[in-house]
């Protein structure tokens, strides 16, 4: 469902090079839920951004979807994303003059859904994480925790076969992290859906079938740790 | 060193009120280190912005430092925020236009010391924080944890009497939380600072010496935890 073969990226700055992933191989199957750890700085962003195809290695190829990202364009990776992959970003990038049911309801905008089919399934999505009361509220009337939230909503509104998701639990108390966990478990084990979630939490990660580790860039074999 | 008295925070929304905070009285002494927790929405970043006049309650009265809060401009407010506070935001805040080290220097601007001597100290705070060598990055050049981390720099660059973090191992792996958590307990133990840490992570909380709970906005009595 997803595949990186010798992957790299590598942001060249004024003073140095900066080597965020270094021929990165990873093959993810469809229906995997895998969690993706190491620490700071070590290239997890940027890898998921790459999957989504919301970004461009610097070298080698992303096949998602059986979709040769590298071959197509801005607006057809948007169109594709729309699709068929939820992203839930590591600083959420909430819209700020949406209110939380109309940024849920954003990507479901494109699927030709009427306006009432499109916020009931917004309200749904809102109902999932706990948060329907609060679905008039901006972004900016939210706590860290409910727009981590409404970000996730966001995510699996449309259904997506591809769930991506980048420190979800990170800003959440374990009875709303549980909760989210469930979601995610319940998706990948009943509805089929793949998930690839990269966290710091090791509460998280149990969650998942798998644990892979990133450490400087570079992807480390399965069942390896970095060293501390 | 920080008392809230009978402080509320309620906002008025279109269709509704939301009670952030109910008649909220804690008392922090010098030289404390507490860690203040509960659910996703419970109110902690609402007491943490009241403690530090970012924002002003709804009803009763906050104390910090010998400053009746209430009583004081905005523009005294950020002088005296400036002079005595450190403060690290869930969103971190960075400036997307300066460098991490410039991020970092912000507050040191209204110290009367001289460049040079500025940007010394500002090192000082990244090396401590491990980011030396990022130091010419803007936030969007860095990971979502070195941003954090660039946050943490900044709040305690200016030596501030009181230092407030709201989640600041939110972001972090397990190494480098314990490097931030390693700081703030020789800020305390070592130089006296008073630091309120509202975290999520129960391994965070340990490294407080005591441990409160805010939940539905209303600060439970010590010793006792929110209902699952
Ligand atoms: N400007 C606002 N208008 C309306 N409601 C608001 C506003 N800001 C915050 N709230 C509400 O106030 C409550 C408390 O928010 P606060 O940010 O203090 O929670 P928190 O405990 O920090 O949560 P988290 O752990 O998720 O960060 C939340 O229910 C939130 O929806
Ligand atoms: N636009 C950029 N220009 C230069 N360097 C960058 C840029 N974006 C990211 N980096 C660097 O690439 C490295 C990997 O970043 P990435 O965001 O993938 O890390 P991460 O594993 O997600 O970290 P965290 O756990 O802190 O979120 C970091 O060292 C960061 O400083
Ligand atoms: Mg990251
Ligand atoms: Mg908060």
């Amino acid at each position: 469902v997803a595949q990186t073969t010798h992957v790299s990226k590598v942001y060249k700055l004024a003073a140095a090079e900066v080597v965020a992933l270094d021929e990165v191989n990873i093959v993810v199957n469809e229906g995997d839920f895998l969690a993706l750890m190491g620490p700071s700085g070590s290239g997890k962003s940027t890898l998921l951004h790459l999957i989504a195809g919301i970004d461009r290695p610097s070298s080698g190829t992303c096949s998602v979807l059986n979709f040769n990202l590298g071959t197509m364009s801005e607006s057809e990776l948007a169109k594709w994303r729309n699709q068929y992959v939820g992203f839930v970003f590591q600083s959420f990038n909430l819209v700020p003059v949406l209110s939380a049911l109309e940024n849920v309801e954003l990507p479901l905008l494109l699927t030709g859904l009427s306006s009432s089919k499109r916020k009931a399934q917004a309200k749904t999505a809102l109902e999932l994480v706990g948060l329907a009361d609060r679905m008039d509220h901006t972004p900016r009337q939210l706590s860290g925790g409910q727009q981590q939230r409404i970000a996730i909503a966001r995510a699996i509104a449309t259904d997506p076969q591809l769930i991506l998701c980048d420190e979800p639990t990170g800003n959440l108390d374990s009875v709303s992290a549980d909760a989210v966990l469930e979601i995610f478990h319940t998706l990948n084990t009943q509805l089929g859906k793949t998930i690839i979630m990269v966290t710091h939490d090791p509460h998280a990660a149990r969650a998942a079938k798998e644990v892979r580790y990133l450490e400087k860039g570079k992807l480390l074999p399965a069942g390896e740790k970095p060293k501390d």
